[in-house]
């Protein structure tokens, strides 16, 4: 087996020919920007912002030691929805922002609060994610002095580059489209993606 | 980790569209394994604009909702296929069918025991249609199982039946079968209706490059 296996590429010989062309949601704009946090000379903070009257469904890690923004999305999608004011969503790669105790959840807040702030949402309607080392108290600074700059560029052709921004070991961005004709009009459905290690969902 | 970000402009109500969500999990993101961890920090939200001109989603049982609910599947499994294809080091995609189980459960844990295999994996990496590791993770699962009633394919070649080598098995076919990017390996144990399909990648150096490295 050692003589015929093959060293990983720098991108992975089973992926897709090409990103996919992604059809434009109303109501949904990205920004991909850089804020350093594990990563140099490449993007990795996406931020969303959605519409007033977003709907938000979630699906979360059971892990017993999962993170603090997992912890705060699901605290905050467990009640009634209020959707009147939009949503937002901010991502960072790098930092897992997981297992460091009372840290975790004031980088969170930061995090969210800057985004709040930025542009106009309640807090409690901005979502958070982070991935990368765990253990590491994450630095919200470096992500909070970025905010202001996506918030300036917030695009809603902007999926493909947000997919980029939250790659860690990914060797592509994933993309994914579906769309059909219902009565009155198109529905279309958008979704990108990252992950390449630690990968066995337990999700729900 | 994984992270999803699913959008779209139907206009439906948050309720509802978790009930879509929830649905569409078991078959796709929770029907993939790259290395058998899960992560601290596995995300997947969907958010719904309502943008569209057409008609608010109201009713599960409407033909609107049942398509919405196929489209987002779709979306869904492709981005989790997506994962796998780039499953550190990955060289080959691996689908893993089992049926005959004596439930949906048994055929899940089976299913799950062989996809994260690092031994049915490192002989996937080395082309080698090594149908022995597989009853090893039958075994382990903890699911019902009689080897005298497990069926072992690749791809469309019949490897074991009945508990021993099955008398068609082709050396030379199973070999050439294994250099392919896309493997198919199923799993039938002649129990009940209960089945499952995963997905998975094989296990190479290059994991151990990348993991070896991966540190703050």
């Amino acid at each position: 087996v050692a003589k015929t296996t093959k060293k990983a590429k720098a991108v992975s010989p089973l992926a897709p020919e090409s990103f996919p062309e992604l059809p434009v949601i109303a109501g949904a704009e990205f920004a991909a920007g850089a804020a350093g946090v594990k990563y140099q000379g490449r993007t990795d903070v996406m931020l969303v912002r959605l519409a007033a009257g977003t709907a938000i469904a979630g699906a979360f890690t059971k892990s017993s030691t999962r993170a603090a923004s997992i912890l705060d999305c699901q605290a905050k999608l467990s009640g009634k929805q209020e959707t009147g004011q939009g949503a937002a969503i901010i991502v960072n790669s790098g930092n897992a922002n997981a297992f460091t105790g009372k840290n975790g959840q004031e980088s969170v807040d930061k995090v969210t609060g800057g985004v709040a702030s930025a542009l106009s949402i309640p807090r409690d309607r901005v979502f958070s994610s982070s991935t990368g080392v765990i253990g590491e108290p994450l630095p919200a600074e470096r992500i909070t002095a970025v905010i202001g700059q996506l918030a300036g560029k917030l695009d809603a052709g902007g999926a493909a580059d947000a997919a980029q921004a939250i790659m860690t070991t990914d060797t592509f961005p994933k993309g994914a489209t579906a769309s059909f004709e219902a009565e009155g009009g198109t529905i279309n459905i958008v979704g990108i993606a990252k992950g390449s290690g630690m990968i066995a969902p337990d999700m729900a | 980790t994984m992270l999803v970000y699913i959008f779209t402009d139907a206009k439906i109500a948050p309720e509802m569209l978790q009930k879509l969500l929830n649905g569409q999990l078991a078959s796709t993101f929770n029907a993939i394994t790259v290395d058998s961890d899960t992560s601290t920090s596995d995300a997947l939200i969907l958010a719904a604009t309502g943008k569209t001109t057409a008609q608010p989603i109201t009713d599960m049982r409407s033909a609107p909702a049942r398509r919405f609910g196929k489209a987002l599947g779709q979306v869904m499994m492709d981005l989790a296929h997506q994962v796998v294809r780039d499953g550190e080091g990955a060289t080959k995609f691996v689908e893993v069918q089992v049926t005959g189980a004596a439930n949906n459960n048994d055929a899940h844990r089976v299913a799950m025991a062989i996809a994260n295999s690092p031994l049915v994996k490192t002989a996937i990496a080395g082309e080698d249609a090594n149908w022995g590791r597989v009853v090893m993770a039958v075994g382990k699962s903890g699911a019902q199982a009689d080897r005298d009633l497990l069926t072992i394919r690749f791809g469309d070649m019949v490897l074991a039946e009945n508990g021993w080598r099955a008398p068609s098995y082709d050396e030379a076919a199973a070999s050439a079968y294994m250099k392919r990017d896309h493997l198919v390996v199923g799993v039938d144990l002649g129990l009940g209706r209960g089945k499952r399909t995963v997905w998975t990648c094989d296990l190479t150096h290059g994991y151990i490059d990348i993991n070896a490295d991966y540190r703050s």
